[in-house]
């Protein structure tokens, strides 16, 4: 059954999207089967690979009115399937609130369709409410991404906070996938700090492989498009292919 | 008494923060009294302004254990207050929801310390849950940074949708103070491309005044200062009190 990761960090535009669309794409490339689950209300990894048409979402599947199989939709890339989210997922937030067992609802839908894949990814929103908390309690590990500016790291003591309440009350073997270092620019001393910071902080969690700031990545989301399809030749396809190569690589022993 | 703006995306990572500290600065450099709320568990605008000794915050206040005026800390600025933030601010988003009038916290928190001020800005954190709808029952009026990059642009119908409920359900006098441009790149296509669009959707309701991407805005919060204290003479600086002037100039007749 597949290895589920979920890409979560509360810190807003730290790469949380741009990860997820791409290491799913970039891993499916190597003909791994995929699942890109987005959780975000924003619905920016469904946009982003250009699904417009959603007859069915997360949302339906998390209030219970749709099956996990019905959810899932073709992406323009072979391998790669999502499951799309929708805006009207933001009113999920309080429904969910009151449902039993709430931080368990996407763990039982996402255990009915595992053994479709290899891996499941989850996109997750900026905020460690209720949606996030049931992306950590589905997750087998956590991919962090981590933004080389200031603010990133002052967040990640809470983070790394609440992977351990997850852990301790939900999902035992919650583990941490590691920690991806995101638009970094070789010209500023700032990202160069970050960089030192978060290997002292982090060891050998930390991804090698870092991610530069390149804006292809930024065009390629308005052609609904993943990097490795919109220009496989440039800094951010390479990045990502890397990432994924280094990926499979920590996972050779699964 | 004070005008209250609420600075809100529910994109992350597009300048609420840096916008809500600098323009708050830039406008208190002009003599206005000013205070600026952090209702982001975050709590980035809080370290922002090197404010880090934070016996009373707003979670505090808005779950009624202290008055608003005991959680007023001075930053290192004349004219400039800061109620802080705090991560436990986390917890308050499922205890409010429990509150009668839940969207009216704030706005009769604020209401109390009103005429200390000429001005109150709002850091709003990336959601549209709870502290984001207190923040806009509250406040008078809402300043939306956007980004320029493409998924800036998808979340614009949602916020503005939002502000139409606030408008209709909890604070009917809610305006738009503005859009306002941010980490615009001159040397992007992508840049001139959202510039284009977010002009034609919103006319005259967008600040002349264009935030550029500056690495002295990405340096400064790690000094704990606004732009205009940690370098006067950077684009940053330049840039931001250029909005203060619009601002203020904007709100002339109020
Ligand atoms: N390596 C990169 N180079 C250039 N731009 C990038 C890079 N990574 C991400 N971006 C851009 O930065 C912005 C923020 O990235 P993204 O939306 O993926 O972050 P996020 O963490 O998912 O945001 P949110 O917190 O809103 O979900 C996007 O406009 C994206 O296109
Ligand atoms: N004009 C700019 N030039 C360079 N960097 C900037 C600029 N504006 C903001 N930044 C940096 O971009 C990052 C995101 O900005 P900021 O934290 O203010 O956004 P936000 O909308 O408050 O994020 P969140 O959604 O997490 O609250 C920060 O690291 C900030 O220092
Ligand atoms: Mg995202
Ligand atoms: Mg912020």
């Amino acid at each position: 059954p597949a290895k589920i990761i979920a890409i979560a960090n509360q810190k807003g535009g730290v790469g949380k999207t741009t990860t997820a669309i791409n290491i799913a794409a970039s891993v499916a490339a190597a003909e791994k089967r995929i699942l890109l689950v987005d959780i975000d209300p924003q619905a920016n990894s469904t946009s982003g690979v250009g699904v417009f048409d959603t007859p069915v979402t997360i949302y339906e599947v998390l209030v219970g009115i749709k099956d996990t199989k019905e959810s899932i939709i073709k992406t323009g890339m072979p391998y790669l399937d999502i499951i799309a989210s929708h805006i009207n997922l933001v009113g999920a937030e309080v429904e969910l609130l009151g449902f039993e067992k709430r931080e368990y609802i996407l763990r039982s839908s996402l255990n009915t369709i595992r053994d479709l894949y290899d891996y499941i990814f989850i996109d997750c929103p900026p905020s460690l409410g209720i949606l996030t908390l049931n992306a950590l309690t589905a997750a087998d590990s956590v991919l962090i991404p981590v933004q080389c500016e200031y603010f990133a790291l002052e967040g990640l003591g809470k983070l790394l906070n609440t992977i351990n309440i997850v852990r301790q009350n939900y999902n035992p073997s919650l583990a941490l996938e590691g920690v991806l270092l995101t638009m970094y620019d070789s010209r500023l001393r700032l990202s160069a700090q970050i960089v030192e910071e978060v290997e002292k902080y982090f060891g050998d969690k930390l991804y090698k492989t870092i991610i530069h700031r390149n804006v292809r990545i930024s065009e390629s989301p308005s052609h609904g498009k993943p990097i490795i399809l919109y220009d496989a030749l440039s800094v951010g396809a390479k990045n990502y292919i890397a990432l994924a190569q280094e990926f499979l690589e920590r996972n050779r022993t699964d």
